[in-house]
């Protein structure tokens, strides 16, 4: 099984800079082994240098910057272990426009092979929806839900 | 496996019967703030094995049940439906020609009095068989399928041993 | 000061459900003393109910709601005792559009005794600004500003 | 009291000198992730007097001073410098007919070696005297005049006790 942990984090640390470099569009990112010999117990580190930045303490980075990191791990383990379901709640709240579609991009592609629920109250991320569900409260405190076409969401997020 | 649809009755703020079919590729649920989307999410954590009514935002299980509003009775208990549909022999989705896939629903209920049921295809059964289901699929609560702001910004602002799930999932 | 400190509760329950009432459209709040014969060391527990929704557990709150609740808490202070200066990094992120034109409403009139300083990715929310910097890293790791005009926006912000 | 201007020099991402006029009203500042938004939140932190490392997002308060980028060299110290006036016998920003505002210039600076400074007019003093300058304008960094979404939501999620503030600031 030490063998196993050892591949797992092998693949994941590979496919986190890759994921990485497709979000931030460049820069480098990396898994670090607190002990390197003991694999069974090492706590992980984290490394991650968006483009044109200097190596910094993980906790400097902005509050979007801080998301996009986390989701490229989360998004490498799915790539390499997909997972039948994927349910993010509003993941992309503090992302910016550019960093919205790199992330929709992302998820288009992982969609594949995986069942994607995404709440959201960002119009550009619900242009990826291939089903959008309305959820609304007319009856205070009671909540009902209706099946939309990107046109109708107008009506229902105000 | 594929999931087929996700029934909420009278759990939180989904007063009367709601059935969400799901279909493959990305889903989006939209809505004002306080309109039950989270809701939602919860119910998928329930309906999962979620034991903890913290994670839930409650204090005690029973808050998740139907609790009444402004010209809403309460209700006496919650029921969330979840149908799955397993295809044997494979971790994809593709519908090889092979068997037809099993369609299961996993079912869970509480109600006021404390007492919880759980239910496969309608049979009573314990909540160790529905997570022994849960195991073989990979929908498993504590995973990192289902994210959220917290547990997004968790992954960076956690100590280096609260990590190691990242790599022990995927061995 | 005890009695001091009974004005500062009575005024700042009284306010609170008034701004609640106002950011919500409706509904109620509460400041609850924990020991009422102690205003010295009490703790204070906060009741916040939405229009049409029954009392809860102010945890089961959605995460737009439990925002607003703040923000109405605090600006309820802000105008029982104006600061010269306040600084909002992002706080519109988790609402939905109906709640952030409300906010900027009554951002609107704090300013009136208050400079605001607004961090935001919404268009909504950079509506209500009298002067707009726009922040960019042309030259990587370096930051710039410009001064700009609601039009020049969307440069900056892509 | 009025803020009429923040200057920052070689505080985190702004190597070079960044002066920026403050007016009455709204002002927005917008950009991509990671521009330096925040960074300027933090400068207003830091030259109000902030002393937590931690709460600037660093492990120790050398990390303010800039540390280079791809194409620039780290700086030696970093400045942060606000400009207020401050009216006489008035907390409202009117500019009665009595005396002309006193024009305040508040200046912190921190250099590689670990060596503070504190300036008021551009003459040297102790953190003490702008903070006694500071009680008297109400610009208090611990106030809840700076908010980002942590500390909103602590109002939610915080004990009982830890609201306190919220009456005794206004007593
Ligand atoms: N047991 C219950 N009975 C009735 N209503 C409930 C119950 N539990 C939670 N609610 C209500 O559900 C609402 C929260 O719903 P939810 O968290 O799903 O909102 P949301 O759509 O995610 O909003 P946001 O966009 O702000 O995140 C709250 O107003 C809460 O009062
Ligand atoms: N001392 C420093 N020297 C150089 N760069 C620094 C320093 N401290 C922080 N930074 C950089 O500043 C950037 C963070 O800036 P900031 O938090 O202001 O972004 P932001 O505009 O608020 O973004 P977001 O919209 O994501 O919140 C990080 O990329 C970080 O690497
Ligand atoms: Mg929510
Ligand atoms: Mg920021």
């Amino acid at each position: 099984t030490k063998r196993r942990l050892r591949e797992a984090y092998n693949l994941l640390k590979e496919k986190f800079d890759e994921v990485f470099k497709t979000l931030f569009g460049g820069g480098k990112a990396d898994l670090i082994l607190q002990d390197e010999d003991n694999i069974l117990e090492s706590g992980i580190d984290i490394f991650a240098q968006p483009p044109g930045k200097k190596n910094q303490n993980l906790n400097q980075l902005s509050g979007g910057e801080k998301a996009l990191t986390s989701l490229a791990l989360l998004f490498a383990g799915f790539l390499i272990k997909p997972s039948p379901l994927c349910i993010l709640d509003e993941a992309d709240a503090p992302l910016d426009e550019t960093n919205i579609e790199r992330f929709s991009t992302m998820i288009k592609n992982l969609s594949k092979n995986t069942q994607f629920i995404i709440i959201t109250h960002n119009r550009l991320t619900m242009q990826i929806a291939d089903y959008i569900y309305g959820v609304t409260m007319e009856e205070p405190g009671v909540s009902k839900y209706l099946a939309l076409q990107f046109s109708d969401v107008e009506n229902t997020v105000n | 496996m594929k999931i087929k649809q996700i029934d909420l009755i009278g759990f939180k703020s989904f007063a009367e019967k709601a059935s969400f079919p799901l279909h493959n590729g990305i889903t989006c649920i939209v809505g004002p703030n306080g309109c039950g989307k989270s809701n939602i999410v919860d119910a998928f954590r329930w309906v999962l094995g979620e034991q903890s009514a913290k994670t839930l935002r409650g204090d005690k299980m029973e808050e998740v049940i139907f609790q009444g509003s402004a010209t809403k009775k309460p209700k006496a208990m919650a029921e969330v439906s979840l149908e799955i549909l397993l295809y044997p022999n494979s971790d994809t989705k593709s519908n090889g020609d092979d068997k037809e896939p099993d369609k299961i629903i996993l079912t869970r209920r509480l109600y006021r009095s404390g007492e919880s049921e759980y239910l496969i295809n309608k049979k009573s059964c314990r909540l160790k068989d529905i997570r022994d289901i849960l195991l073989d699929t990979g929908l498993d609560v504590k995973s990192y399928s289902i994210l959220d702001q917290q547990r997004i910004s968790d992954i960076v602002n956690s100590k280096p041993h609260e990590r190691r799930f990242l790599i022990e999932e995927i061995a």
